[in-house]
């Protein structure tokens, strides 16, 4: 990704846009629609937020227009030239202009005005062109067969994040401070001898590995493994978990963050959420998850706190009573706080730091210890 | 008239380039026709760069993946910065 010259950027959060005229390609609410939804796919993954204006003037105006149209860049009939739109600044600068010579459509047929507006009002908001094929931002016309497949790509998400920082997450600030745009963490390096987890989960037969903004993909059926940011699968995701785990019976995985939680299922993040991790039977002391796992066997699910855990009992969909209890009582040899774990070949894998400790639930012992990554081939 | 005929083709995709180059990776007004002459000309430079940039084979020279992409539907806002 780029950005323009001088890293023209939006000093506030809170944008407006006005939507000047209309094309008569498209109904005027398919034409708010795209628009909309362009704006969205950029308010996902940042702290910005937009609202729309009726008159006067917006930080973005978004317009139709034919030919020269008073910019000094005039637009070239149909083909080739689709829009154009301008850094964040006053004025001109953030408007987008969209050339009513084209064939505008919501479909993939014609010029997906949706499509058009994601990469223009990047623009807007402070990206200039990607080398990358795979990037909304990539200057050259992309159909898509699905639209519903549609997503940012890792390379737009880093860029807008350059710029605005990730979401601020929306916790619950009577029990933890809400955050304002955290810093910006390095890109881990899978093969640190230091490296260490926030989360692990399986996911429909791999397995995530969650550290800060990332998470690395490893498939045991392909033996690949893949590096991705949280927020191009989950946009509205927050980075730096705490906890994850796979119900597989329900086909979801639980990501944990302070004292919220989430349940996602393949790339969707599921309606309700984020709940408070209260609603599962924790008492008010509890402040955030450090690991968790489910036995898809007995279908209980291990809550580690310190150096206790809770079971939960997902047929009740209940906390156990008797809990909670030490960990080193009923995993000997797990005796430190645990960063993350998940259960492969009849083993669960506990995660401390750049330790990792492999523990056999029927044996009730630790059989190795290991690096964190080991799974990597480092 | 086919060799006329190629080369007015060759002309047309010429002024096309030009005009993208000019249009996207600032290549100034000036530098004109310098690809068919040498091989360092302004105008092999910014076909390169082009060509980096789009992710395409890296020649200098107008294949025909290179005319295909300039003729596809794009943003305004050039590749290259002011």
């Amino acid at each position: 990704f780029s950005t323009f010259p001088g890293t023209p950027k939006w000093r506030k959060t809170q944008l407006t846009y006005r939507i000047v005229n209309y094309t008569l390609d498209l109904p005027r609410d398919a034409v708010d629609s795209a628009i909309e939804k362009a704006l969205k796919v950029w308010e996902e993954v940042t702290p910005l937020t937009f609202s729309r204006m009726y008159e006067g003037e917006a930080d973005i105006m978004v317009s139709f227009a034919v030919g020269e149209h008073g910019d000094f860049s005039p637009f070239d009939g149909p083909g080739k030239v689709l829009a154009h739109a301008y850094p964040p600044g006053r004025g001109i600068y953030g408007d987008a202009h969209f050339d009513d010579d084209e064939q505008w459509t919501k479909e993939t047929a014609g010029t997906n005005l949706f499509l058009v507006a994601a990469h223009e009002l990047g623009h807007s908001l402070g990206l200039f062109h990607s080398a990358n094929t795979e990037a909304v931002m990539y200057p050259l016309y992309k159909t898509f067969t699905d639209l519903a497949q549609f997503r940012l790509s890792q390379d737009d998400v880093a860029g807008i994040q350059s710029l605005y920082g990730p979401p601020s997450a929306s916790l619950d600030d009577t029990l933890v401070p809400t955050e304002s745009v955290p810093p910006a963490h390095e890109t881990p390096a899978m093969c640190d001898p230091a490296l260490s987890f926030d989360a692990v989960s399986t996911l429909r037969g791999e397995v995530l590995f969650f550290k800060d903004r990332h998470f690395w993909r490893k498939s045991f059926r392909t033996h690949e493994l893949e590096f991705h940011l949280i927020s191009s699968f989950w946009p509205s995701l927050p980075s730096d978990l705490d906890a994850a785990y796979e119900v597989t019976s329900k086909d979801t995985v639980f990501i944990f963050k302070g004292n919220q939680f989430w349940g996602v299922r393949g790339g969707e993040v599921q309606a309700g959420y984020p709940r408070g991790i209260h609603t599962l039977g924790f008492p008010p002391t509890v402040k955030k998850i450090d690991a968790a796992i489910s036995d898809k066997d007995k279908k209980k699910t291990y809550f580690f706190v310190e150096d206790k855990y809770w079971r939960f009992d997902e047929k009740r969909q209940s906390m156990e009573p008797g809990f909670p209890r030490q960990i080193a009582e009923d995993f000997p040899g797990v005796d430190t706080k645990i960063d993350a774990v998940f259960e492969a070949f009849g083993f669960f894998y506990f995660f401390n730091g750049s330790s990792q400790l492999e523990f056999d639930p029927n044996a009730k012992k630790v059989t190795h210890i290991l690096k964190s990554n080991i799974w990597f081939n480092c | 008239y086919p060799l006329d005929g190629a080369a007015r083709g060759e002309d047309a995709s010429m002024d096309l380039v030009q005009q993208y180059l000019e249009n996207y990776y600032n290549l100034p007004k000036q530098a004109k026709q310098f690809v068919r002459r040498k091989d360092s000309g302004p105008v092999v430079k910014k076909i390169r760069e082009m060509q980096k940039f789009l992710g395409l084979e890296v020649t200098g020279k107008l294949d025909s993946d290179t005319l295909e992409v300039i003729h596809k539907p794009r943003c305004g806002v050039p590749d290259v910065g002011y």
